[in-house]
């Protein structure tokens, strides 16, 4: 019936540590045209998520600072192998428009975004 | 077969005028969950569109300015009546993830986004 997230997602995700500031994390989004950035530890385990919406709200409170100050820790995630249907409910449920998709270890190895399930719409790959 | 954009978008849409600061924008996203801020004109039409991601663009270049010198004044939009395909067509092409709903009289009566095409997988109205 339906894809699941591997068949879906994108598998080039950039991705930043929490020690920089919020301005070299929008110099990586704005390289290009996506949103969401996950937060990676030092061992490449998720850590976090920070989002334009994220530094929108630091420019809104008048802060300019550092990623570990704004990103969400509480991240909702995807695994390759669980149905969109799953995926687009978490997507739903919490409001929010990507999920990091990760491996057994935690570690992010694509991306799944509400972009990528409305191009299924399109009749396009 | 599929809904048409009106059956998927919302009405409750947040506009503002294209003479304020970014950090009034910044103060009008964040007090929602989205991340598309249609631009009008005096007499209510669409004039551009400022997104988180604009503004997290503004940070990246250390410039904090009016909305005027950063919006996207070449807006793609929707019409209510046309096939939820075209619109998921559109954010594809452009790799944009709303799109104002507009009248005849290119005044915004709505918004349609990713997030919106991709609710329809969750089996949830
Ligand atoms: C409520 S959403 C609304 C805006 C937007 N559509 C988005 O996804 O960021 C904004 C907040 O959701 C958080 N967020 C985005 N994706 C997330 C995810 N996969 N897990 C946890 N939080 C997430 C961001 O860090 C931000 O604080
Ligand atoms: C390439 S998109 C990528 C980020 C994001 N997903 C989004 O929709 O903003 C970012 C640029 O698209 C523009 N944009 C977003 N929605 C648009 C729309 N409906 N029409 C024209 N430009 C739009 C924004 O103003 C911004 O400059």
């Amino acid at each position: 019936e339906f894809p699941n997230v591997e068949d879906v997602m994108s598998r080039d995700v950039v991705t930043v540590r929490e020690d920089i500031f919020i301005d070299e994390a929008a110099k990586a989004i704005v390289g290009g045209s996506f949103d969401h950035l996950p937060v990676i530890s030092l061992d490449g385990r998720l850590k976090g998520i920070v989002t334009t919406w994220d530094i929108s709200k630091a420019v809104a409170n008048g802060k300019i600072s550092l990623v570990s100050e704004i990103m969400t820790r509480k991240v909702h995630s995807a695994q390759p192998d669980e149905p969109i249907e799953l995926a687009a409910r978490k997507l739903d449920t919490y409001s929010i428009s990507a999920l990091p998709v990760v491996d057994k270890d935690n570690r992010v190895i694509g991306m799944i975004t509400s972009n990528d399930l409305s191009r299924l719409f399109t009749g396009r790959r």
